[in-house]
This record gives structure tokens, sequence and C-alpha cells, in this order.
């Protein structure tokens, strides 16, 4: 976070309006794998009491104390052989997503002189609520803990829930955990921020599709980090690590990982797979391995450094020795050098920090729609930064496979990152509208998104939803697209939820009306608009949606549709306003040529006062 | 295949905390354990209770508990506790 926020025009200190009284009372409920109270990005100095609305208790376990900043603690892990039961966080991902959040600014942070500025969270004077499902090794985070995370988060009277937690597929509400104690979230006003999941860039990756959800994608900054490779023959080549190790430029014999095994074949020693090394070939030379999973390997056979290759450019790791991950055609270079040259050297350098890299891009690794569940609910829904995010972290946690370093500040990769991050926004957004309800803040955030671009993005909206985060022009969005409980039960008559499942789920006694029964998915008033339609004819789909005036009382706004493929009629057009929350609804008719198979068209609805421009994405694709 | 004596974490998923008053959470969550499993010591079965912001509970059940539980009318769903990961 030492540039990220930066990056979306948050500035730090008095760079950014703030209403920090609001702010000191806003609680953030993380649940994750705890943190490390002791980091000053967590220190309670300077904060006032826990605000008066705090149900919460501190209950964080031996040698774990809380302060004003970190004002509750709970944990749900089962006992973990070899480690204390408490709220202690001994992966360093919980530490890291809550200062992302809500963390103090600690000035003069860096990861052994990497990414050096003033790490800290999107609401710094917020207070923090811990809620740990998550050790590492077996059974991980469970969702039996899961929920009861959400039974306390939301009773303790939290703002806000951050969850940087996700399974491999997504499943149906009823039997979906972060689906459903999100939904009591938000049946309380509680807004739950998810993250969208590390298993793209395939479609259908993502396991956060609940409308009630908001579920961020992950995308780079424009700082990245560079780690030279020098050749014997003087040339360099730019590869991707976050390598905190300096060889002071000494070079060394390169050795190929296939050529370095006695007790593999060519093609599992070229991987420099586990056992495959033979420490006699390796040690004290520079490894190239055509894998960066298995970096480890030739460190533990005693070679110096590693150069590897992979096909994911977009994001650099750190590693427990200096390693350099090549891009194919950079890395056939250095294999033809070595094969041309009697003693082939190299030297690998320490990272750079490089300020010029094209961003926001959505990351390979985020994961991507369609909504597998409910076709016409776009998901994800926003884009924030993921990708090489510096934040506070775990001594109790190693920064990286085999490493026996310990640091309280590391830099971590993943829609994990991301979700924090928009947890951050919708608070600093909700602490100039506190009485804003979950979907008004999601709203705001999504219809103010900087656009993201199509041509450079494989399937774009299902890759990035409405487009990248921006803080400061999401506390003005003028119109919001509100969907309260209501709203969201008329969504499940609408997918045959009724008898007893509704009744039990809504807490309500009454069943679907007709009226509801026939409601359709696409018209929950959700600030996207999505349909699936079939392959083999045109197609002509309507959306109903009511528009809440939060701009000025005295206000019109005219539509404008961006983005020529599809042929899109808005009824009314032009919606005139006298008062502030008054209420307006139009119908969108969308028709198009008929589309092919996994193909996706979209164009933009924009409204706009000639101030505000409030703009939704509108998506049609074909299954 | 699992015989019917192996047990499993299954969440219970009750839905929206009755109104009532009087409405005791984990003395129902008790009882529906009770009657299910026939037994009346449930400590080594009940793993935790939701009775604060929703209803239910966790608990170590055999499939043909599962099916008796899923379908009574205070349940909305039952389902297997399982592992998340960080992202």
């Amino acid at each position: 976070t030492t540039t990220s926020w930066d990056f979306m025009g948050l500035k730090q200190g008095k760079g950014s309006k703030r209403n920090l009284s609001i702010e000191s009372d806003t609680i953030i409920g993380v649940i994750d794998s705890g943190v490390y109270p002791e980091s000053d990005s967590f220190s309670g100095k300077g904060f006032g009491p826990p605000p008066k609305k705090w149900k919460g208790v501190c209950k964080g376990g031996k040698n774990f104390s809380c302060n004003n900043k970190l004002i509750g603690a709970r944990y749900y892990t089962p006992k973990t052989e070899g480690l204390p039961e408490s709220a202690r966080d001994n992966m360093g991902h919980g530490s890291h997503t809550a200062s992302t959040a809500a963390g103090n600014a600690v000035k003069d942070v860096s990861f052994y002189g990497l990414g050096n500025g003033t790490v800290r969270g999107g609401v710094p004077a917020a207070r923090i609520a811990v809620y740990k499902v998550c050790d590492p090794g077996d059974p991980g985070c469970t969702t039996d803990g899961i929920l009861s995370a959400f039974d306390d988060a939301i009773a303790d009277k939290v703002d806000l829930i951050t969850i940087s937690i996700g399974g491999d597929d997504s499943s149906l509400f009823e039997v979906d955990t972060i689906a459903i104690g999100a939904f009591h979230a938000m049946a309380k006003g509680i807004l739950t921020v998810n993250s969208a999941g590390n298993s793209g860039p395939q479609p259908s990756t993502l396991s956060s599709v609940a409308p009630w959800i908001f579920t961020v994608a992950a995308s780079n900054t424009n700082r990245g980090f560079v780690t030279k490779v020098v050749l014997g023959n003087g040339k360099t080549i730019d590869g991707r690590s976050i390598n905190s190790f300096d060889l002071n430029g000494t070079k060394y014999p390169l050795v190929y990982g296939k050529s370095a095994s006695s007790s593999c074949s060519a093609a599992s020693a070229r991987f420099c797979a586990p056992g495959c090394l033979d420490s006699r070939l390796v040690k004290g030379k520079i490894v190239l391995c055509d894998s960066a999973n298995n970096p480890d390997e030739a460190q533990a056979m005693g070679a110096v450094a590693s150069i590897t290759k992979s096909s994911i450019a977009d994001v650099g790791s750190i590693f427990s020795f200096p390693v350099s991950v090549l891009l194919e055609a950079d890395y056939n270079t250095v294999i033809s050098y070595m094969n041309s040259t009697k003693n082939p050297k190299a030297t690998v350098l320490k990272s750079e920090t490089t300020f010029k890299q094209t961003a926001p891009v959505i990351a390979s690794y985020s994961s991507r729609g369609p909504n597998t569940i409910i076709p016409d609910i776009l998901k994800p829904d926003i884009t924030a930064p993921g990708s090489e995010i510096l934040a506070a972290y775990s001594p109790y946690a190693p920064p990286s496979k085999s490493d026996t370093r310990h640091v309280k500040y590391s830099v971590l990769t993943g829609t994990s990152m991301s979700c924090p991050h928009v947890a951050g926004v919708a608070a600093y957004i909700k602490t100039f509208h506190p009485h804003w309800s979950p979907s008004m803040i999601k709203s705001a955030i999504m219809t103010t998104a900087w656009p993201m671009n199509a041509s450079t993005t494989p399937m774009a909206e299902f890759a990035y939803g409405a487009g990248h985060v921006d803080p400061i022009t999401a506390i003005h969005p003028g119109l919001v697209y509100e969907a309260n409980k209501s709203d969201h039960i008329t969504f499940l008559c609408g997918l045959n939820y009724s008898g007893k499942k509704l009744r039990l789920i809504s807490g309500e006694s009454s069943n679907c009306a007709k009226e509801q029964a026939k409601s359709l998915p696409r018209n929950l008033n959700y600030p996207s608009m999505t349909a699936q339609v079939s392959t083999t004819k045109p197609f002509k789909v309507t959306f109903r949606r009511t528009v809440t005036n939060v701009g000025m009382a005295n206000a019109t706004y005219k539509a404008k549709v961006v983005g020529s493929k599809l042929k899109v009629k808005v009824v009314p057009n032009v919606l005139s306003f006298k008062s502030l929350y008054e209420k307006k609804s139009f119908t969108v008719t969308v028709s198009g040529r008929s589309l092919h198979a996994e193909s996706l068209v979209s164009a933009h609805l924009i409204w706009s006062d000639g101030f505000h421009s409030v703009r939704i994405p509108i998506v049609v694709y074909a299954s | 295949t699992k015989d019917d004596q192996d047990k499993q974490v299954y969440i219970v998923y009750m839905g929206a905390l009755p109104a009532r008053v009087d409405y005791m959470p984990t003395s129902h969550h008790t009882s529906l354990l009770q009657d299910v499993t026939g037994e009346s010591a449930i400590e080594n079965r009940l793993v935790r209770s939701y009775k604060r912001s929703f209803n239910g509970f966790a608990a170590r059940l055999t499939e043909s508990e599962r099916e008796i539980l899923a379908s009574m009318e205070e349940v909305v769903s039952v389902f297997p506790s399982k592992k998340l990961k960080l992202q």
C-alpha cells in the first residue's frame, strides 16, 4: 500500500479530504488469519476509546492484547500442533489485509529497501476488529468457523466486513457460507467485501457470486519490481521477482537444471523438480530452471541463485534466495548464450523499482465471470490494486517458501490484496455518508469507477466488472442504485426460493407474492446490467432500474449510451429531480444480432447532469 | 463408501433468528440434536452454535442424521463444513 493509495488518488494525510471524527468511529471487521498485534500498523497510540456502538470483545487468547486501534479479537481456529490458540497471525495474510483496509500510516517502510514509502490503510483513523478463521496447514479456513465469525462480527456492530477467502467453485446461496453470512450482514446494514479469487484467466472461475456481496478483482499499479540478469557477455535482461539479495554483481557459473541431475530424466530435471538436482553439479552456481515452482530446490542443493522461466509476466514474487523470472523469449536468450559459451557466467541483481508500468491492467490470476449461479448478475463487481502490495505482515510467518527471514512488512499478490483496498474505500465513502446502505456505497463505487481497457483485457467486464475503483469521485456519485433487503427477497423469489426456505432466510412469515415470484434476476436494482442470451437468434432484453438522487436537489440527468455494438433504448432518457433521495425509474431495452457462443458484447449507460457521470456496464453474452 | 457411523462436521443453517423474545437458540439446537441423534449428551456432537445474528449450528453428524435434519420445517439447509482458501 506504499503506492497503491496514491495510484488511485487517495493521498495520505492532508492530501485527501477526510471526515476524521466519523472515520474514527468506523469499525472494520477483518475475517482472515488474525493479526500480529505488535505491528505499528495496529498501534493504538493517539486513539480514543472504542466507539460507543462497539459490542465486541477482546478474546484474542494468551499474550494477545488489544488496544484502541485493534479494538476486538476473536478466533475460531481449532488447536493446531505447535501453534498457540489465539487470534495471532501465523500466516502474515491477515496482518496484510487488515493494514491495507485500515492500518495506521507508518512511514519509511519497505521490504529490505524495496517499495519504500508510507504503509497505510484506506481509513487509517478507523478501528479494526479481528476474526481469525485461518491457520497454516489443516484444516486451514473452515466454513463452520467463518460462519461463526459472521455471527459475531454482525452482532459486534462492525460497519463493514472484509473477507479475502473463497472456495474453488461457486455454490447455491443456501449452502454458500460467505453468501449466508453476508446476507445477514446486509440485512443489518453491513457491507461485505470479498475477493474474487485467483483462478483466472479462465472464464467462470470466481466463487463469490451473491449480489449482496461486493466482489473484487485485482489489477496492478504503476509500480513494478524488476530483477535484472547480467550475462558474462555483458547483455542485461529484465526479469520479475522481488529480490532483496545482493550478489554485488559477482558473476557465477551457469548450469541448466536439465544437465545438473544424476537421478532424474532431463524432462524432470529441466524443471528442477524436487529431488532431481545433484548438489555436486549445482553448488556455487546459478541454475536455470524451466519453471518457477520449485526455486528452493536449487537453493537446497547449494545453488547461489536461479533463473527461471514463466509465462506469467505481470507479477513478481519473493523468493528465499536470488531468483529472476524471465519470459520465454528472454529465457531462451540465456539458454543460447549458455550453449554457445565455453564458461557461461551470469549474475542476478537486487530488484529495482520502476514506476513506468502500464496500469491499471487486470491481473492474469484474477478470477473471471460469468456468474455460474446467477448468469444475469455481473461478477466481479469492481477492480482494485492486488499485485505486489507492500503492507503489514507477521514475523511468525516466512515471507516465502523455505525462507528463514522474519519481517513485519512484506509484499503479497492476489485478489486478497485488492479486496481490503475496496473495503478501505467503502469505509472512506461511508464516513461522508454514514447513513447510506451497503448497496448505496457499492453503487457509488461502481458507477464512478475508472473505465478499463476492453481491447487489452480478455473477457472485458467479466474480468474487471465496472472498472477500477476511484475513491475521490465515489464520494459524489450523483445517483445511486439501491437494493435493500426486500429487493433481495424479491430477487430470491424470482429464483424460486419459496415456502420454508424463504421464510426462514428472511425471518418474515410472508411467502413470495405472485409479482415477486415472476421477477427476473436481471431486474434486481444492481449497478450493472447483464443478460445471458441464446446463440441461435437475435436478442431483445429489457432491464428495469431505479435511481436515487444523492447529488444536487434540483438536477436533470440525461442518458447517454457508449459502445456501438448493442442497440440500446432508454425510456425515459431524461430524469428530472426536485429533491434529495427522490427516486426515478426507467427501462433499458437492449437488442442485437445473435452472438457466437462464449462471446460478450458490452456498452455503458451513463446518466449525466453535466457534473456527475453515473456509468454502469451493460453486458450481453451467449453461454 | 462411508458407513453410516462415519461422522463429519455439517453446518445446519436455520435462517434468521426468530423475533420471539423467548426464543432460546442454543436450547433449540440442543433439542434438535438430541432428537436426531437419540443421545442426551451432545457435547461432543455440537461444534458451535450460531445465535447472535442468525440461526443455526455446526455439529458432527452421520449422513442419515443429516438427511433427517434437512427435512425439518425449521431448517433451511444442511451442508458439510469445508475448507476455503486465503486468496
